[in-house]
């Protein structure tokens, strides 16, 4: 039997919509250790990691007796988690050998209780090895900040180049019709954590990435006040938005070269 | 020109 409450349905709703539209059917798989989803996009350019730990206080209740996987169209569950209150409580629900996935939502003085099954499907997605890298380098920054770069720069072009230095780390685009640049100097003195931006330098980096799929990715942005991108020269950059009590969604997308 | 590379050619099927 696999059994998890999650405290607040929004924190499963935001995830949900921040990767229906690029990944449309993917895999959980539950363990007593938690639940991740690893998923590429159908070019199979980007590839998204969700690990929710069981042992972090953002689940109330969980329970996994075996290993199970809950193969889900994510278009559908975003449509059942729509009809959850945000503030209700949501609690996940299925069987050793699952054919089909129990959602529950108690709204928060419990006088409504909404129950929905759905079929799940068989995906063969089989499950890539993502080295650990020690990446040359890190950037932390406010997630609105990095949405707000990543919209107005699709403006003018498709293609980033990020260029990582040791004073801070730059944006820039140069398209037909022209081209822009924003950079970002380390801050120093913001008092909000949240504020801030900094950049763990091993090694300069300068990497060119697909705009759209940057832009598909912050839809996660109201998972997380801040984003962390990792990069290493001729690697895909890593997109991490924490989540907090539960761990982490991280999105990964395969470099441009230029010929 | 630019070409977008493919994630099947960083992480490998185990």
């Amino acid at each position: 039997m696999f059994e998890a409450k999650m405290l607040q349905s929004s924190v499963l709703k935001k995830i949900i919509e921040s990767l229906k539209d690029l990944f449309a059917d993917a895999n959980f798989d539950c363990s007593s250790s938690g639940i991740t989803l690893q998923d590429m996009d159908s070019s199979h350019v980007a590839l998204c990691y969700l690990k929710l730990r069981s042992d972090e206080e953002g689940f109330e209740d969980y329970r996994c007796d075996r290993n199970i996987t809950l193969g889900v169209n994510l278009g559908l569950m975003s449509k059942i988690l729509k009809c959850a209150g945000n503030d209700d409580v949501v609690t996940l629900r299925a069987e050793d050998e699952p054919n089909i996935l129990t959602f529950i939502f108690d709204s928060k003085n419990s006088e409504r209780v909404s129950k929905y099954d759905i079929k799940l499907m068989e995906i063969d997605s089989e499950l890539l090895g993502i080295p650990d890298t020690d990446y040359s380098c890190v950037v932390k920054m406010p997630s609105h900040e990095f949405q707000r770069i990543c919209s107005n720069l699709s403006q003018l072009g498709d293609s980033v180049t990020i260029d990582c230095h040791k004073e801070g780390v730059d944006f820039k685009v140069a398209g037909e019709q022209g081209s822009g640049a924003i950079k970002l100097k380390q801050t120093t003195s913001v008092d909000k954590e949240e504020d801030q931006v900094t950049v763990q330098l091993n090694e300069p980096v300068t990497q060119s990435f697909a705009l759209k799929f940057l832009c598909a990715f912050t839809k996660a942005t109201s998972l997380s006040d801040t984003v962390n991108l990792s990069l290493t020269q001729d690697t895909p950059v890593v997109v991490e938005y924490p989540i907090a009590q539960h761990g982490y969604l991280r999105f990964y997308l395969a470099p441009k070269i230029e010929e | 020109i630019s070409d977008q590379l493919q994630m099947l050619f960083f992480f490998l099927r185990p």
